[in-house]
């Protein structure tokens, strides 16, 4: 991928942007109340701002996002190594009047995700995959259709996920990603990866997950993956970031898959510097223990014998 | 008998986790839109859940090794006064389910602020250290990423093709009438659970400084309210929309992980341990945590 490239300069720093759910239905002025859709505002209150209003629950605005990846181009570009970018490019289905439909979905999808190829791509290059600023993206539970349900691949989903990410995903990931959608990027070639988790395949919201113990359950073949991926990077000496957009936490993954991915990340403590995730708009951390984990599944063992 | 004391562990671990299970069950509510509800009540569960869990058990941790090397001062002293020859004496080992505390033991999830303004928008910018990666220049040459992705698929199949084998322990059938019956089954046969880390590998940048380990972070927003006062303000002062907009936008740096009052010197998995414990012990750093996870927006539960 980056035969022939001078190498970049690194600054040791990096970004990580989460959740934007653009909304091109987003309105100005409109009426907070009618999801700033539609409406004459009932006082200054109700009144959508052009960039927004925190708490108020509207989705962004079409303003705010490409305000909000100008300021990073115009203050960041220049000082960050890569992005890792974990999803939900897409307004939630909270109107009515005018539904959510999949090719809408990818409509905008593609759309932020030329943006972020025409603002962090290498301009001069005639290779696609080359990019002044390497980005990571990662699927989530809004980008498909339906809401928060999506299954093993290869399927139409998955393929048009691949040719709207399809610079962003090195060339020869092509099939393992039409299984998973899930890939990696060296951020710095043959050092440092950033691991793009499919973490829908874990999500116990996902009508598909019932556990990750069926070979036939996504979890199960994701976690497969990912443990062949990790066992060869440690073999290569490289270090990993882990990323998705539905953070690792009891409350969103299905025991087992839960239980199965911290192990993972723990028995992999040597190449693993942490995971970065999205979808709950707050800022904070969570430590998961993994000798609980170990219990956990050694009683589900237990149970299953 | 399995099959029960997995149940009732599985209840206490429910038990553990239904408080913040309902707390973030508005989350799930929320899924039809934005507007944050009873997320004061799931940070608490947070606190509740997590931390308050490790401080308890770092705080024993403490506390035994306290313990520990006061008997040995003690068995010192006894053996000076006694005017013998130095012996070396273990201090007394703590009996119980204690298990000893290791930072170790623990992963740390990142949940980052959205752009979405269910607070203020946010985003991070991480640090992250890289002297000795100049050393490194010389790169050892593998196999094309293509072969090994071919290999990938390949074993992936033969895994998921195996069926007579769902957890592996079928597959250890015919050594029964092999020369290598004596041969122990191994360990893990189930592939989507991990071998244990190699006892020769050193622990990495998330638990030890060295290459690649996060060092600090700043952590921007928009302050929204702020943001469209001046954009209103600029619109008054005749400035074109646009232009008004552009001067209006931008973010500013929230706070950093080394600000006050919760100072981190680094971002290894022992530091947000510790910053865990502070939070289950201190009410004033808990506040400004909470303010911050909201990304300053003021949000309080209704």
């Amino acid at each position: 991928r980056y035969k022939g490239a001078s190498p970049r300069k690194l600054h040791g720093r990096f970004l990580h942007i989460t959740d934007m759910h653009p909304d091109p239905y987003y309105k100005e002025g409109s009426s907070i109340s009618r999801v700033c859709h539609r409406g004459k505002p009932k006082d200054e209150k109700d009144s959508a701002a052009r960039f927004g209003d925190a708490t108020a629950g509207c989705d962004s605005s079409m303003d705010l996002m490409n305000y909000t990846l100008k300021w990073i181009v115009d203050n960041l570009r220049d000082k960050i190594d890569f992005i890792v970018w974990t999803g939900d490019n897409i307004r939630h289905d909270n109107d009515r009047n005018v539904p959510r439909t999949e090719a809408q979905i990818f409509d905008v999808n593609e759309q932020v995700s030329h943006l972020f190829e025409k603002l962090f791509g290498k301009h001069d290059s005639i290779d696609p995959h080359d990019f002044d600023v390497p980005v990571v993206p990662s699927i989530g539970n809004n980008d498909v259709f339906p809401h928060n349900l999506f299954s093993l691949g290869p399927t139409l989903q998955t393929r048009e996920l691949y040719n709207i990410w399809s610079s962003f995903i090195p060339q020869e990931q092509q099939r393992a990603f039409a299984r998973g959608a899930s890939f990696f990027v060296e951020v710095i070639p043959g050092k440092l990866a950033v691991l793009s988790i499919n973490t829908l395949y874990l999500y116990k919201a996902n009508p598909l997950v019932d556990n990750c113990n069926g070979k036939k359950q996504p979890g199960y073949q994701l976690l497969l993956w990912f443990g062949y991926i990790l066992e060869e990077l440690r073999s290569r000496g490289m270090k990993v970031w882990l990323s998705g957009h539905v953070p690792p936490i009891l409350k969103n993954f299905d025991q087992s898959c839960y239980d199965k991915f911290t192990l993972w990340t723990h028995e992999y403590r040597d190449i693993i510097i942490g995971g970065l995730y999205g979808h709950m708009n707050m800022d904070h951390f969570v430590p998961v223990n993994s000798k609980k984990a170990w219990k956990s599944v050694t009683e589900q063992s237990l149970a299953l014998a | 008998q399995a099959d029960e004391i997995s149940q009732s562990e599985k209840d206490s671990e429910l038990d553990d986790e239904n408080w913040i299970g309902d707390a973030a069950a508005a989350s799930d509510a929320r899924l039809m839109g934005a507007k944050p509800v009873n997320k004061e009540n799931y940070m608490d569960a947070v606190r509740e859940t997590y931390y308050n869990n490790i401080a308890s058990k770092m705080n024993k941790q403490t506390s035994v090794v306290v313990e520990e090397q006061e008997d040995l001062m003690n068995v010192e002293k006894k053996v000076k006064c006694q005017g013998k020859k130095h012996k070396k004496k273990k201090g007394k080992k703590k009996k119980g389910k204690d298990e000893k505390f290791s930072s170790e033991d623990y992963c740390i999830v990142n949940i980052a602020t959205s752009v979405i303004p269910t607070f203020n928008p946010g985003f991070r910018v991480w640090e992250y250290n890289l002297t000795g990666l100049e050393d490194m220049s010389e790169t050892k040459i593998y196999k094309p990423w293509n072969q090994f992705f071919e290999k990938l698929e390949e074993k992936i199949e033969a895994e998921l093709e195996d069926d007579l084998a769902p957890n592996g322990r079928l597959g250890t059938f015919p050594l029964l009438f092999s020369n290598e019956r004596q041969k122990k089954p191994e360990r893990n046969p189930d592939k989507s659970i991990p071998s244990k880390m190699p006892k020769d590998r050193k622990l990495g940048p998330g638990y030890e400084p060295q290459l690649f380990s996060p060092t600090r972070y700043v952590q921007y927003y928009a302050n929204l309210e702020k943001i469209d006062k001046d954009y209103q303000k600029a619109l008054k002062n005749h400035l074109d929309p646009d232009e008004a907009a552009s001067q209006a936008f931008k973010y500013e740096v929230e706070y950093t992980s080394d600000s006050e009052p919760y100072p981190m010197p680094s971002l290894l998995t022992r530091d947000y341990l510790e910053l865990a414990r502070m939070l289950s012990e201190d009410d004033r750093i808990w506040q400004t945590f909470v303010a911050r996870a909201f990304s300053l927006s003021g949000y309080r539960d209704e």
